[in-house]
């Protein structure tokens, strides 16, 4: 899916790596989706993702919440059936 | 807890080490991983029998990438482990990242801690939001007792507590910063915070923040002692420098500075010196005081020597504080002594003491 515009200011490279943490610890759904959708799906779990960690919810990619995705940690998913 | 609650059926669990990582010696693989069921069979009727051959319960292996499960590791740093809850077949199984270096202590990857953290997902227990539980998802280095109360309910809601539970020593309460008497051991500015150090503990004071933070001093920073005598910033060379007995470390920011500990004594204190109470730096001069006992020395940050005539009287040069300090600290052109409860706050343009408060009003207390 291409990126969203409202992301433009983060690093692609940040993005991917999001995407990969969403996918594995927050079930982001794998493969294309709708037009629109893969946006709205993405700043849900990164809405869920910040919750858990306690962040601001905000939905969007900030500083703080890519610090926490590179941490070191637990390969178990944080959240629904363990995959 | 995992959907539909996951547990062992029985209170007798069995484990299998399979292979061992070559970053330690095997018998401390063994220590470790023993260690590890041991803070959960502490604090439930859980007994886990280590077998040799044959399929345990809970198989245990370090493997890299692609490991076998499908659920491939990710080479150095990232993901450290995973387990699989409790359940026939791979349902246990705990798998180590051997891309990982593993130690016994806080130099890399503590093999208790995250086997510990793993063994709780072995048991049934998913992830905690709670920063201070075992089971949160992001590494953290702490020495000491790993279960927080937020583990322990977790855990025994699943397989109730320890009917002989061991009489284990509670962990140190931590110091209470509403406390009226409560003290200070060292008190600094790091980058426009005001950090505050109290036994184990230490508390970061941001403006902008409405509580301050209380922290375990060995959580960020392992390799220093886990009691801090003294503190200071000096802003201009962007360090805080931290003392503990005759050694003393640098951080630039919260990041320890590589070339240290080194000995207090290279500043030009006396061999006689074994600690250093309290030490703040002032800006205007240029110069850092460092009290110890009843007197107090003066160094030259500029010329990287102390200054001649020193040692002092804390009683002639700063009257109105008493002949000791606990802690102190430059902070907007006024010295803040403290000792005991009491913060001293004085003037050095007018040469006195201007205000006496409790040493927490700085928590707004």
């Amino acid at each position: 899916a291409p990126l969203p515009t409202e992301e433009s200011g983060i690093e692609t490279k940040d993005w991917l790596s999001a995407e990969k943490y969403l996918r594995r610890f927050y079930n982001l759904p794998l493969g294309l989706q709708g037009a629109g959708k893969a946006s709205d799906t993405m700043r849900q779990k990164v809405r869920e993702m910040q919750a858990f960690f306690r962040l601001k919810v905000t939905g969007n990619l900030d500083s703080n919440t890519l610090e926490v995705m590179s941490m070191p940690r637990c390969g178990v998913p944080d959240v629904g059936e363990y995959n | 807890f995992f959907p539909r609650n996951l547990k062992w059926p029985s209170t007798n669990v069995t484990f299998r080490i399979e292979n061992y990582t070559p970053d330690l010696p095997k018998s401390d693989v063994d220590k470790a991983i023993r260690n590890a069921f041991n803070v959960w069979s502490e604090v439930t009727p859980l007994h886990f029998k280590k077998l040799h051959e044959g399929i345990a319960d809970i198989m245990i292996s370090f493997g890299a990438k692609e490991h076998g499960d499908f659920n491939p590791f990710d080479g150095q740093n990232g993901l450290l482990a995973h387990a699989y809850p409790p359940g026939i077949g791979i349902g246990g199984d705990t798998h180590f990242d051997e891309d990982e270096n593993w130690s016994k202590d806080s130099h890399e990857y503590n093999l208790f801690l995250v086997a510990s953290h793993e063994f709780g997902h072995a048991l049934g227990l998913s992830h905690s939001t709670d920063p201070g539980a075992l089971m949160y998802p992001v590494y953290s280095y702490a020495p000491g007792r790993p279960l927080s109360q937020d583990d322990i309910n977790g855990i025994q809601e699943l397989y109730g507590p320890n009917p002989n539970p061991p009489h284990v020593k509670p962990k140190p309460v931590a110091p209470e910063k509403c406390d009226p008497m409560l003290s200070f051991d060292a008190v600094t500015e790091l980058r426009g915070e005001t950090v505050v150090f109290k036994d184990r503990f230490y508390w970061r004071i941001h403006p902008q923040l409405p509580d301050p933070d209380q922290m375990l001093i060995k959580s960020t920073w392992p390799s220093i002692p886990k009691k801090v005598d003294a503190a200071y910033e000096n802003p201009e060379k962007d360090l805080v420098f931290i003392f503990s007995g005759i050694k003393m470390w640098a951080l630039n920011g919260y990041n320890l500075v590589e070339g240290y500990p080194k000995y207090i004594h290279k500043l030009g204190l006396p061999k006689s010196v074994r600690k250093i109470d309290a030490a703040l730096y002032v800006p205007d001069t240029g110069k850092t005081l460092f009290f110890t006992d009843e007197k107090y020395w003066s160094y030259d940050e500029r010329k990287g020597r102390m200054d001649v005539g020193y040692p002092r009287d804390i009683e002639d040069d700063f009257p109105g504080i008493g002949d000791e300090v606990d802690a102190a600290a430059f902070h907007y052109g006024h010295l803040y002594f403290y000792h005991n409860e009491i913060r001293f706050e004085y003037s050095l343009s007018a040469r006195k003491v201007i205000q006496i408060t409790r040493a927490n009003s700085i928590f707004n207390c």
